[in-house]
């Protein structure tokens, strides 16, 4: 049984790899 | 036919924090049962099954194309379910029940959101789209 996903939120990407719209 | 999951590769390790996670060593290959937007994916390794956070995979055969979206500068209004407080300077600070626009959707669960003239990254899992129930 697929139980609900953790009620924290998962951890950010390392700053080098995070995506921002111009 | 038979459902055929999609398998992913550690690309680091990961130790989990709570009873539904899943471990992972850097290099482990797993198959993904479900993509929550929340940025968990439920997965399955050999007997172990459990969340882990998608930006711990990267696929095994390499993306055709990024599976990310576009942004949409437009916006997509939604309302806060839950306030947080900016854990790093790209983050943004919301109250629960503030409406906002989100701008970006990505796998990793943290979404770009605009409040007036003010951007920045927010948990998706805290948010709700306008005129959806819970």
């Amino acid at each position: 049984t697929i139980k609900h996903p953790p009620t924290e939120p998962p951890p950010r990407p390392p700053a080098e790899a995070r995506k921002r719209p111009a | 036919g038979p459902i055929i999951l999609q398998t992913y590769r550690a690309v680091a390790d990961y130790e989990k924090n709570s009873k539904t996670e899943m471990s992972m060593k850097v290099g482990d290959v797993v198959d993904v049962i479900e993509k929550s937007e929340s940025g968990w994916w439920f997965c399955q390794q050999k007997n172990k099954r459990g969340w882990v956070p998608a930006v711990y995979l990267e696929p095994t055969d390499g993306p055709d194309e990024s599976e990310e979206q576009e942004p949409n500068y437009a916006g997509e209004l939604h309302v806060v379910r839950k306030g947080y407080t900016a854990a790093q300077e790209d983050e943004i600070t919301l109250k629960e029940g503030e409406t906002i626009e989100v701008i970006h959707k990505l796998l990793d669960g943290w979404w770009v959101v605009r409040k007036d003239e003010i951007t920045g990254y927010y948990p998706s899992m805290y948010l709700q789209k306008m005129g959806a129930e819970n």
